[in-house]
């Protein structure tokens, strides 16, 4: 996957840190200190579809797919999550009993086109 | 901003100043957590747990991992075994006790669990941690009694009763999955433990709540299968 840039245009995956002291919640979140809050953003036109961070043979695929079905009717394509993985946390729930879970998926590990 | 961004919410982003973006950022990351936590909001801290009482607890429920049989008082578990399921979100909850009404030869212990997981998990696994004060000489016997509110939610019945014979001060522990499975069935988030000891002991626990050696329940649990329609 792509990391963006500050002048990114393309499909990208945005680093974006949530501290939770910074928002008051280091009180009932013990672990970790923040969340990385990552999304994806930026354009797919038509030539990236299906890149990056699938294998590149899905790419041809796709590509391939495009031109048998009459190209210049395809739109552009989205810039989505290709790769997550869970928050652990471990905090207080409202009986002050201390909870340690995985939420699945919250983290943004790459993006690439769909 | 091209067209497409229009149809993309992140892209839409792009377009307002920094402060905007991290403003809306951090309140959807907010939403997020709480969301996947299913809490209303985030919870008000009233009673923190010593950091001494977390890390014992966090201690023992190693020991116990490692050694299983430990010399305390294990009990067969009683939790019919369930395999655990694929991709679902599991959780420990360590439940500090909280002192209920006490006479010299009994003691009462009440354990909270939230509502949030009462409702939407099922218990894999629940063990109740005692710290015995020394007994003196001798065995002493005590009865453990696991209570819940029965159907009317007026009285206490006894889900389970456990007797045993404490030789020295020590670690105990006795497995409470069954009570805890059967307490979250009915809705009901709380649990009473009512340990009886003989007249010459006095309070069976360690005189003085002492923070360290203060009685737990260790809970793993997992989230309720998503109900599944069968088409056939």
């Amino acid at each position: 996957g792509i990391d963006c840039s500050r002048d990114s245009k393309m499909c990208c995956r945005q680093e974006f840190f949530v501290d939770f002291k910074e928002i008051g919640w280091e009180d009932w979140i013990l672990q970790p200190e923040g969340y990385h809050m990552n999304y994806c953003a930026g354009l797919c036109p038509l030539h990236m579809a299906g890149i990056p961070g699938l294998a590149a043979s899905f790419h041809t695929a796709v590509l391939n797919l495009i031109k048998a079905n009459n190209a210049d009717a395809a739109v552009d394509s989205c810039c989505v999550p290709t790769q997550r993985r869970p928050l652990s946390l471990l905090y207080y729930d409202r009986d002050s009993n201390i909870v340690k879970t995985d939420i699945p998926d919250m983290i943004v590990d790459a993006c690439g086109c769909t | 901003v091209a067209p497409m961004g229009a149809r993309c919410p992140a892209c839409g982003l792009a377009a307002l100043d920094p402060a905007a973006q991290r403003h809306i950022l951090m309140a959807r990351a907010k939403q997020s957590i709480l969301a996947k936590l299913r809490l209303p909001g985030r919870p008000n801290i009233t009673q923190p747990v010593s950091r001494g009482a977390l890390l014992t607890a966090l201690g023992r429920m190693h020991v116990q991992r490692m050694d299983p049989v430990s010399p305390g008082m294990s009990h067969e578990s009683s939790v019919p075994h369930l395999h655990p399921g694929v991709g679902l979100q599991e959780y420990e909850i360590l439940s500090f006790a909280e002192s209920g009404s006490s006479t010299s030869r009994r003691v009462h212990l009440h354990f909270r669990f939230t509502r949030e997981l009462a409702g939407n998990v099922e218990i894999l696994k629940a063990t109740l941690y005692l710290f015995w004060a020394d007994p003196g000489p001798g065995t002493h016997p005590v009865t453990i009694r696991l209570l819940q509110p029965d159907l009317t939610g007026l009285n206490m019945t006894v889900a389970h009763e456990a007797r045993l014979e404490v030789q020295r001060a020590g670690w105990a522990t006795l497995d409470v999955g069954q009570a805890v499975q059967s307490l979250f069935g009915q809705g009901s988030q709380r649990l009473t433990v009512e340990l009886e000891a003989a007249e010459d002991w006095g309070s069976p626990l360690l005189a003085g709540h002492s923070d360290s050696h203060w009685p737990f329940v260790a809970a793993q649990a997992r989230a309720r299968m998503p109900h599944r329609v069968q088409r056939r």
